[in-house]
């Protein structure tokens, strides 16, 4: 492995490889990433593990910076926030974090119990909103998701609340009835307020592989994803799709899940996750 | 798809007998980003590719394939076998009850694999009774619940305080006393780096011996599977694994990185989220899912 002029060392390559690719970076990705990172090191100096691997923290470390941009909640009030994602991901636990998480700034929440579809998904909110102690606005299982999501930012703008987070059923992707379903739910918000939903948040499985830019690119497509959030960080997972998610779609991490509980929740900080993904 | 990616490399080559070396070795580069792409773990895809380039070198290329056919038809034998037997089914115990305990990380879809489980068997003449094992997660127990209610299927739900433990321990008592055959233990997810989490389930294991435990694991599962299935198998022995949410595009990868190192066979795989979307595993299926 000479590159025109440099030395590097070929086995330290190859290990570098493998960890990037272990950590779910993806094939192509990490091939782009090895690709640059011969191109820094051609002009005569000697390249050996230690500055390889320096060098491509500082590369990944740029894309992952790109994704660090705050959720702020306070230009709208209510601040509508729509969850959406795959089956099983981590949305309504999310949301309960959130939630926690507003409340204790002080802000005034409320949640949408907009899963009618899953068993037991109203009561699973319903749970989480006690312990978080915020409101919730609900309808019968089976009802139409619409329907509770529109009376929920009725009561959020009527009681002057500051937050309003709604819950969607997990879907996959593929599912286009399921996905125009979603479509209409965030039609509904926007003609009763204008620019609502503020924040489409997109939950993302840590353990998920490739599929999980799949599911990025389709629920931008169809819904247009404003942020992410990336769950069960606390495995050993790394959620490296989540650099090509940043690259290609200029999407912001809001907050990763790192556990089970109400204050299992971080905003995301590049170099913390860029860290992890070097351990 | 990989067949036109072979093929043309293989464009060159038209009229060779034999593979040789360094037509093979193009043939697996295109391979190795196949595979990975579809999520099988680096290592697997490394020994995979090993055991393809030995069996493709020198290999007679058959008057009816082209090159390329033949290395795809190389490669797709080797998935297949890998991937095991179809039809591994339920080995249901001498007497009943048989034990069925399902377990996996967070969110794979384990209750509703297990409600799936328990609508096949009362359609085929069984009694099951299912176990809300899971006491951590808010509402699970409500959500085993209602899915009995829509499949007419028993749940049995501990007292106030009730370890998971226990819980099975009594299961297992009423399971006897109803007559059920076939008992399905619902327990809460977990990560296999838990240490604690991960000795109840060894402890579930030991005191109830089950028949049957099953790993349930979602099909978009990235490199981590092979973590995962080596942990849990290491405590408790899987006998089979469910993947899940294989309706998706996700090309299920990690099938083969679980199959190659715990050597457990998938025995259903989940297509959907209504009760009914529990089907057989095939795994030629699943083999040229995973190359695309
Ligand atoms: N370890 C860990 N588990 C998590 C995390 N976030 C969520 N979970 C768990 O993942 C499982 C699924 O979480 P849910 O919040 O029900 O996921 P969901 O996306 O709402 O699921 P559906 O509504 O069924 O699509 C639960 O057992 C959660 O406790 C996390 O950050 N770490
Ligand atoms: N599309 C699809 N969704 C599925 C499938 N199996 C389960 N799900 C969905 O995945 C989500 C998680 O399923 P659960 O059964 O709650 O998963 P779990 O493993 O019991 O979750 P925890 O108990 O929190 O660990 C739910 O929304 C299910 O409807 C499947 O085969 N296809
Ligand atoms: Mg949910
Ligand atoms: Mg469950």
């Amino acid at each position: 492995v000479l590159s025109r002029g440099g030395v590097i060392d070929a086995a330290s390559l190859e290990e570098l490889e493998e960890l990037l690719i272990a950590a779910d970076l993806g094939v192509h990705t990490v091939t782009r990433l090895i690709d640059g990172l011969r191109r820094r090191t051609e002009g005569g100096e000697r390249f050996d593990a230690a500055r390889l691997t320096a060098a491509m923290r500082e590369m990944i470390g740029e894309i992952l910076r790109a994704g660090e941009a705050p959720l702020e909640v306070d230009r709208e009030r209510p601040f509508v926030i729509m969850v959406i994602g795959v089956n099983g991901v981590g949305k309504t636990t999310t949301i309960a974090k959130l939630a926690a998480h507003y409340r204790g700034e002080g802000k005034k929440v409320l949640l949408a119990a907009g899963d009618t579809f899953r068993a037991a998904a109203i009561e699973q909110l319903e749970v989480w909103g006690t312990r978080a102690q915020v409101d919730l606005v609900k309808h019968q299982a089976g009802a139409d998701s619409s329907a509770v999501l529109f009376d929920a930012l009725q009561a959020a703008r009527a009681r002057g609340v500051d937050l309003l987070i709604a819950d969607t059923a997990g879907r996959l992707h593929t599912r286009v009835n399921l996905m125009e379903e979603l479509k209409k739910n965030k039609r509904v918000l926007r003609k009763q307020m204008e620019r609502a939903p503020h924040e489409v948040l997109l939950v993302l499985d840590a353990t998920n592989g490739q599929n999980a830019v799949q599911q990025a690119e389709q629920f931008s497509r169809e819904l247009g994803v404003t942020g992410l959030a990336l769950t069960k960080l606390d495995g050993t997972a790394k959620g490296g799709v989540i650099v090509n998610i940043i690259e290609r779609l200029r999407l912001p991490v809001r907050f990763v899940g790192v556990g089970e509980g109400l204050r299992d929740l971080q905003p995301f900080v590049a170099e913390e996750f860029l860290a992890a993904l070097f351990e | 798809s990989l067949t036109q990616r072979l093929e043309g490399i293989f464009k060159k080559l038209r009229g060779r007998g034999t593979l040789n070396e360094r037509d093979v070795g193009e043939a697996l580069r295109e391979i190795r980003v196949a595979l990975l792409e579809a999520d099988v773990n680096y290592t697997v895809v490394k020994s995979f590719v090993e055991k393809v380039r030995q069996r493709a070198v020198g290999a007679e290329v058959l008057a009816s394939l082209t090159p390329a056919q033949q290395v795809i038809k190389i490669v797709n034998e080797e998935l297949t076998r890998l991937m095991g037997a179809q039809g591994a089914e339920l080995q249901w115990a001498p007497s009943a009850p048989t034990i069925v305990m399902m377990c996996g990380l967070q969110g794979s879809g384990k209750t509703t694999s297990t409600a799936k489980l328990a609508a096949k068997f009362r359609q085929e003449g069984k009694r099951p009774l299912m176990v809300a094992a899971d006491i951590q997660r808010p509402a699970a127990i409500q959500q085993l619940q209602t899915l009995g209610k829509q499949i007419g299927v028993p749940v049995h739900v501990g007292g106030p305080g009730e370890s998971p433990l226990r819980i099975c321990q009594e299961a297992v008592r009423v399971a006897a006393a109803q007559h059920c055959d076939v008992l399905l233990l619902d327990t809460a997810g977990r990560l296999h780096v838990n240490t604690e989490l991960m000795e109840e389930l060894r402890e579930i294991k030991a005191r109830l011996q089950p028949h049957e435990v099953l790993l349930v694991v979602d099909a978009m599962t990235g490199q981590d599977a092979v973590n995962v299935a080596k942990a849990f198998h290491e405590a408790v022995q899987l006998d089979g694994v469910v993947l899940t949410k294989l309706d998706g595009d996700a090309r299920g990868g990690a099938a083969l990185s679980i199959r190659e190192v715990t050597g457990a066979p998938i025995k259903f795989i989940g297509t959907g989220e209504k009760v009914e979307a529990l089907e057989a595993f095939h795994p030629d299926r699943m083999a040229s899912r995973i190359l695309g």
